[in-house]
């Protein structure tokens, strides 16, 4: 464990607290796409698949029954909470977000460590990470107006990846034989998709201004 | 041998 994963883990767990907390707090997920948080449930359970199987650390099997747990809590939230789901914007969360899934899954049949059911679908879930954030970010564009919640939310979400990065560069260097060629590519990927917004979140956040989007 | 190292990231 190095100080850039241990961030990357915390920024995480921060940007799910901070969804959490807007649905609990606001009764609203207006601004959420349910496509994207379904997405992250299909990417936890796959890379998860060894929460029984293989015992790394006290750590890091908590912190994966915490990702597990809260994404399906949030997808059960926005599907059948009576409040929640009122406020969820289906005309515009219109991503076909399963041919991310199946494009995933093919190039994980493709590209992967080792061919084991377990490999593949470790690969399929860096993949599928990679690009589960589009349905959220294309929901943005449509609705333009973004509210402080939501914006610190995929701020984090899209600030942990990077922090991987770094800690992907620290393994590198001290660490003899780490390579991960298929998480490393795949993460500057996902960082990079959040580019734009980041820049935007900056340029609200020196202006102070509320965050708009270009439609 | 190059074991691929099980996964200890999250």
């Amino acid at each position: 464990m190095n100080i850039f994963r241990l961030a990357g883990d915390m920024t995480h767990l921060l940007s799910i607290l901070v969804l959490l907390l807007k649905i609990y707090a606001t009764k609203s997920c207006s601004g959420i796409s349910r496509k994207t948080q379904e997405l992250y449930a299909i990417v936890f359970v796959a890379r998860y698949l060894d929460l029984f199987t293989d015992f790394i650390s006290v750590y890091n099997t908590f912190m994966k029954v915490v990702f597990i747990a809260s994404s399906l809590a949030i997808v059960w939230c926005m599907r059948f909470h009576p409040m929640v789901r009122r406020s969820y914007d289906r005309e515009l969360d219109t991503f076909r977000h399963y041919f991310l899934v199946g494009a995933s899954f093919a190039l994980a049949l493709i590209l992967h460590e080792k061919f084991t059911v377990q490999e593949i679908f470790w690969a399929f879930s860096i993949y599928l990470e990679a690009v589960a954030i589009l349905p959220q970010l294309v929901l943005l564009q449509r609705s333009g107006n973004v509210d402080n919640l939501t914006g610190q939310y995929i701020f984090f979400l899209g600030a942990y990846r990077a922090f991987y990065i770094l800690n992907w560069i620290y393994r590198y260097l001290t660490e003899p034989h780490f390579t991960r060629w298929i998480a490393c590519v795949s993460g500057v990927v996902q960082t990079a998709l959040y580019a734009d917004f980041f820049y935007y979140y900056f340029i609200s956040w020196k202006n102070n201004s509320k965050l708009k989007l270009p439609a | 041998a190059d074991v691929v190292a099980e996964h200890d990231e999250l």
